[in-house]
């Protein structure tokens, strides 16, 4: 198995006094192929994989560490790096409504991540209220009816006729005259490809101006994260990232590419389809899951 | 002259990484190179022909890949006219993959082929899904059946084939609520309502964004519950789609018919060749 190998060659690394380039050169071999099994962009594995190298060979602090715990600390602190350290928190701000919107790829899981994070603040004391900005999809305003069913969390329905833009710009009005701290906007989902809707986002993110775009992204997908994060990010600079479904056996190799080339931060992980299976992104933990 | 070991492996290496640049699961890749080099080895070129070599590689490469993706066509128009009245379909994958929407458009295809359908909620879990599908429904005059939420699914399944039976429908549709390979008791839970419905045919839907993991769940799927026919939703948005290839070979299902959209016309018949010349372009 993956994790048995990468084991192995830490082992095969450890037991030698002197470590050759070619040993040097087979763990790397196990490190790189643990993160495409992972799906981590292709071009990110080898921008790694230069970097464990150099670490490994002119290491930046003097550690006093063993040679095996060197190796695991470089490949860890490369990974880490690309997350941008340690844990972020989703900031806001005081003394305004703070806008969220989420937007991603279609079935990400960005309904049940608003529903999440709706949840996650009010149990912090925050006044929260969400928009369901999707006027696409067939029993979306439905969906986040039943997820926030008793949680007391007001929501912003329109029957259908308005386009989504304005859904949200009345749905923001609304928020105001609640005195909300916070509005999280719900949207329908979209992919690269479609320039239309891609346009929409755009339209969106210009006349609602939002404190921050939060991109959900899908623990499985492939090696066309980073494209499609670039994309979105295009028309909407992404201030945040979710990373959904990490209960499966995916490993978000995609989120941690995406993360990469938009330069935002994860925030939440979803870890089930409940309000409370939600955590705070722990970037130690995502890597070692990344790393079997 | 013929070709050696390290040309051999060199090229491999190449075409490995443009599948994985594809979202082939390496796997896949790994068994790809060994049978390649095998196939490969020894096999003589023109000596000052360089696209020789590329040409051999690229006519092998293309024959694994056909092979790995079947040449098994099914129609679901056609199965559905020859079958025992009802045929069922039972529709199972992950989350979000696209299910839901998938049914809604195989219904489309069927009513547009003057077949009588049937659909079944048995979602009867996730926010939303009764009302999702309940609106597919209406946009395609089309009944349903359901049950409130809690109920038990397998007990719609079972209604919904009872009804199609009575009425004399040509097919009933049954949507699952979606969920994870790795949660044993929601494969359990498939296991029961597939054994309760009898279905014609099982399909596992799949997004064709999914990297490595289309491996798994295929393989899970099909030990845990097995499946005849693999759908690749979202094809619009990935259409070099690897996971067709990794789905069909842990599997050996084939993928039969591709979700290019969102409306109801976005569904076309899965062609193994044109996939693979454009995997390659
Ligand atoms: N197991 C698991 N399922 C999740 C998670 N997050 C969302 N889901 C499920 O994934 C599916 C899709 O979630 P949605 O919230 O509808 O996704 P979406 O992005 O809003 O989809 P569209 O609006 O159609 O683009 C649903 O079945 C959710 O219950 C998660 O962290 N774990
Ligand atoms: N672009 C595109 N979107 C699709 C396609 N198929 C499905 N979708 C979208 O993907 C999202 C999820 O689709 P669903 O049909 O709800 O997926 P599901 O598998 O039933 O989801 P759960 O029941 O929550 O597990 C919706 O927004 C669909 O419109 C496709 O072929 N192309
Ligand atoms: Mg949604
Ligand atoms: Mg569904």
């Amino acid at each position: 198995s993956l994790s048995e190998r990468l084991q192995n060659a830490l082992k095969f690394i450890t037991r030698q006094a002197y470590v050759s380039e070619k040993e040097v050169a087979e763990y790397l071999r196990e490190i790189q192929r643990a993160l495409i099994m992972g799906d981590v962009d292709v071009k990110l594995v080898s921008q790694l994989t230069e970097e464990i190298k150099k670490e490994f060979k002119e290491p930046r602090e003097e550690h006093g560490l063993s040679l095996k715990d060197r190796v695991v600390y470089a490949t860890y602190q490369g990974l880490i790096r690309i997350l941008g350290g340690e844990k972020k928190e989703l900031r806001i701000l005081p003394h305004q409504l703070n806008i969220f919107v989420f937007m991603g790829i279609q079935g990400s899981g960005k309904t049940t991540s608003v529903g999440k994070v709706a949840y996650f603040l009010k149990k912090r004391n925050r006044r929260v209220g969400v928009i369901s900005g999707d006027v696409f999809r067939p029993g979306a305003a439905d969906q986040l009816r039943q997820l926030l069913e008793g949680t007391g969390i007001p929501l912003y329905v329109e029957p259908l006729g308005n386009s989504s833009v304005e859904v949200i710009k009345n749905g923001v009005k609304w928020a105001k005259g609640l005195d909300l701290e916070v509005v999280l906007v719900d949207t329908a989902g979209r992919h690269r490809s479609e320039e239309s809707l891609m346009n929409e986002m755009k339209q969106i993110i210009d006349e609602v101006n939002p404190t921050a775009a939060i991109l959900v992204i899908d623990a499985m997908i492939g090696q066309q994260a980073r494209a499609q994060a670039e994309a979105f990010n295009k028309v909407a600079k992404v201030g945040y990232v979710i990373v959904t479904k990490l209960d499966g056996s995916a490993k978000g190799g995609g989120a941690l590419s995406a993360v990469a080339s938009v330069g935002a931060p994860i925030v939440f992980v979803g870890v089930g389809e409940g309000l409370e299976e939600f955590e705070e992104f722990d970037p130690v933990k995502f890597v070692s899951r990344l790393l079997g | 002259r013929p070709l050696s070991r390290e040309k051999i492996e060199e090229i491999l290496d190449d075409y490995g990484l443009k599948l994985i640049i594809c979202d082939v699961a390496l796997p896949l890749v790994d068994e790809l190179k060994r049978t390649l080099a095998e196939t490969l080895e020894g096999r003589r070129t023109p000596l000052f022909d360089r696209d020789a070599v590329k040409k051999l590689v690229e006519q092998e490469l293309t024959l694994f890949l056909l092979k790995t993706l079947g040449d098994s066509q099914i129609d679901l128009v056609e199965e559905a006219r020859k079958s025992q009245k009802p045929f069922k379909l039972l529709f199972i994958g992950v989350n979000g993959v696209g299910k839901t929407t998938t049914i809604a458009k195989v219904a489309h295809m069927l009513k547009e082929n003057g077949l009588s359908v049937l659909l079944a909620c048995s979602d009867t879990f996730r926010a939303g899904a009764v009302e999702q599908l309940g609106q597919h429904a209406r946009a395609l005059g089309l009944p349903m059946v359901f049950k409130k939420y809690g109920s038990d699914p397998a007990s719609v399944g079972f209604e919904a084939v009872h009804q199609a039976s009575r009425k004399g429908v040509d097919a009933v549709l049954i949507d699952t609520a979606g969920r994870m390979h790795t949660d044993i008791n929601l494969m359990d839970e498939l296991k029961k309502i597939k054994r309760v419905v009898e279905p014609s045919y099982t399909i596992l839907v799949v997004d064709a964004l999914t990297g490595n993991d289309a491996w798994n769940q295929a393989a899970d799927f099909s030990s845990h519950v097995g499946f005849d026919a693999v759908i690749l939703a979202k094809f619009d948005a990935d259409v070099k789609g690897g996971a067709a290839l990794s789905v069909s070979f842990i599997s050996k299902k084939p993928v039969i018919y591709v979700g290019t959209g969102q409306k109801y016309s976005d569904l076309k018949r899965f062609n193994p060749k044109e996939y693979v010349s454009s995997l390659m372009s």
